[in-house]
């Protein structure tokens, strides 16, 4: 028996659609620990884990560790049919081959069920290694996608550079060239809108653009974004969600050969 | 030159 429920609804729509334009179907883990998910873009380019804590739950029931594959534009289109404001409860039995959504309309005054079929889904499981980056770039979510749109506008790979004076992006195409640079600026009236540079060694590091825009579609569940890199390691783009946990995105660098 | 690798190579199986 699972069942989950969350009165911030509207944040289980913004994962769903932070990830779908990676991933098409996905096995989701419940265990005590919380939702879980991890999964490769179709290209095995890519890798997205999501963790949504137990804690940050209203409710958490999970009797026994269970996987259930679903496809998550099928999620989507039942998240849809919820309000904004929503209570969302999630709900499934062990061997049965559909889950339920309920939604409640914050008055109680509209109450709606949908039922969803899973997916056999043979999901691979990847371990993903403790590292530690030579630089980390914290920066406004909306100031990333921003520069990987513009970008991509451009050249189909950003270069992305640490060095002491800031972070640049840098792409090149048939029309010309860019180059975007920030610099550390903690002298902000937020602290989400502040631009900070860790670097512990120079890096840089080529990735491909399509999937970075790809990645900035998780820019709704965080103000801030976290991009961790290190030589010939995948890059990390990093999505808190508050109080719950995180989406984080895996990008191989492309290698000069 | 740039190639593109699997994330696969990077990460191990489990």
């Amino acid at each position: 028996m699972l069942e989950l429920r969350l009165v911030q609804g509207s944040l289980l729509k913004k994962v769903v659609d932070a990830i779908r334009d990676l991933v098409n179907d996905a096995s989701f883990d419940c265990s005590a620990t919380g939702f879980s998910l991890q999964a490769m873009d179709s290209s095995h380019v890519a890798l997205v884990a999501l963790l949504l804590r137990s804690e940050g739950f209203d409710h958490y029931r999970c009797d026994r560790n269970i996987s259930m594959g679903m496809n998550l534009n099928n999620m989507a289109k039942m998240l849809r049919c919820a309000g904004n404001d929503d209570i969302i409860t999630f709900k499934g039995d062990d061997g049965s081959d559909t889950v339920s959504f309920m939604f409640e309309s914050p008055t109680q005054d509209k109450i709606s069920d949908f039922e969803m079929k899973l997916m056999d889904i043979d999901s691979e499981r990847l371990g993903i290694p403790e590292a530690k980056y030579q630089a980390i770039v914290r920066m406004p979510s909306t100031e990333f996608a921003r520069i990987c749109k513009d970008l991509g506008s451009i050249g189909d790979t950003v270069v992305i550079s640490v060095t002491k004076e800031g972070v640049k992006f840098s792409t090149r195409g048939d029309i010309g060239s860019a180059n975007i640079v920030c610099r550390q600026n903690t002298d902000v009236d937020k602290p989400e809108q502040a631009t900070t540079v860790e670097m512990n060694d120079p890096v840089s590091l080529t990735f491909a653009l399509r999937y970075m825009n790809s990645f900035t579609k998780a820019t709704p569940l965080s103000n801030q974004v976290t991009i961790s890199l290190s030589s010939e390691l995948p890059v990390v783009v990093e999505y808190k969600i508050a109080e719950m946990g995180y989406v984080r995105f895996y990008l191989a660098p492309k290698i000069e050969e | 030159q740039h190639r593109q690798f699997p994330i696969i190579i990077f990460f191990a199986m489990t």
